[in-house]
């Protein structure tokens, strides 16, 4: 094995949440409001920037590099 | 690495040495701006094939759940941390924590995560950008790679964002309605490694057999060894299925099941990690 290499082993982290006093059905877009500029910042702590992104009625999704 | 947004769900997957536990309390506050309130957390990964090359808190998983128990509001107060050891091989423990503010999960939803290393030497090379790729941008070349690999047969319903880093290595995320899929490969002889995960309901007519889309995806990297972790949200914990993915692994892809282990985590469901390398191994 090298002594040093890239790891590729991921970390996960899942986090799931519920509205607080309204059905989500009035809110359908929920954490999808997030702008990006504020996710971008997240992503800056976690040290990884987005390189690619698509989305479709149900959710986004991202590619990252770190 | 990859994150997906969902109206009441973030997933997020990191590799390399990646800070990921800092997202946890930004994001919270995030939803928070919005009236959204944390149910729920779970924190997954394997064995670091470089573990000393981690930073704190990621040398330990002690130290990890420590930290990621310091992000959490008090609420989510059903919590379990768990090391999933094979005694066959113990380097390849598989890490889990979860908290939850209910007992019973709300989430219905099964996650598949795969890691495989030692991947086949030929199958390896699609991932490495070739000669005049450099004129391409690595959209264009990250869609070559999962023509050549054979990625984009895993599930050919599925629209494929694809990456290609340089010189090697690639990323997609695979959208198919409220399904997402996601691979991520690392080809370098010495430490190749593939990650291949998907969310999927046990319930959804007209979706494929989990173990025959494990199969395929398997089959893209003939790695020589391979754990799958499976999460069964709720009350789903199906024993058939984890037989199912055994029996077609041995005969589509002669991978043996040398380890399986199952635990539970309250309002999060069942893990359960399995491990396989090639019966002539």
């Amino acid at each position: 094995m090298a002594v040093s290499g890239f790891e590729g082993f991921e970390k996960r982290l899942e986090l799931r949440f519920f509205d607080d006093d309204k059905p989500i059905t009035k809110n359908p877009m929920g954490l999808r409001l997030i702008d990006f500029e504020s996710l971008d910042q997240v992503l800056n702590e976690v040290q990884c920037t987005v390189v690619s992104a698509v989305a479709n009625r149900s959710f986004d999704a991202y590619v990252l590099s770190e | 690495s990859s994150l997906f947004v969902y109206p009441t769900k973030i997933i997020i997957k990191t590799c390399g040495t990646t800070q990921l536990l800092k997202s946890i309390r930004p994001l919270i506050h995030l939803a928070r701006n919005l009236g959204l309130t944390l149910r729920a957390c779970r924190y997954s990964r394997g064995s670091f094939i470089f573990p000393k090359a981690q930073p704190f808190p990621y040398t330990s998983f002690k130290d990890e759940v420590i930290v990621v128990e310091e992000s959490l509001p008090k609420s989510l107060c059903y919590r379990k941390a768990s090391v999933m050891t094979p005694s066959n091989n113990p380097s390849r423990a598989w890490h889990v924590f979860t908290a939850s503010a209910d007992v019973e999960s709300d989430e219905h939803v099964v996650v598949v995560e795969v890691c495989m290393t030692e991947l086949d030497r030929v199958n390896a090379r699609s991932f490495f950008k070739r000669k005049g790729d450099e004129k391409n941008n690595s959209d264009s070349a990250g869609k070559e790679m999962t023509r050549l690999s054979g990625i984009d047969n895993i599930n050919a319903n599925a629209y494929i964002c694809d990456f290609a880093f340089d010189p090697c290595g690639y990323s997609m995320n695979g959208v198919d309605g409220d399904r997402y899929s996601t691979i991520h490969v690392t080809p370098e002889d010495g430490f190749s490694y593939a990650s291949f995960e998907c969310g999927l309901s046990l319930y959804d007519n007209g979706h494929e057999d989990i173990s025959e889309v494990l199969s395929r995806a398997i089959d893209v990297f003939r790695p020589s060894d391979v754990s799958i972790a499976t999460t069964y949200g709720g009350e789903d914990y199906n024993h058939e299925v984890t037989k199912r993915v055994e029996r077609v692994l041995a005969k589509k892809l002669d991978l043996k099941c040398r380890s399986r282990l199952m635990d539970e985590f309250p309002g999060s469901g069942t893990v359960v990690y399995q491990s396989f390398t090639p019966r002539r191994k």
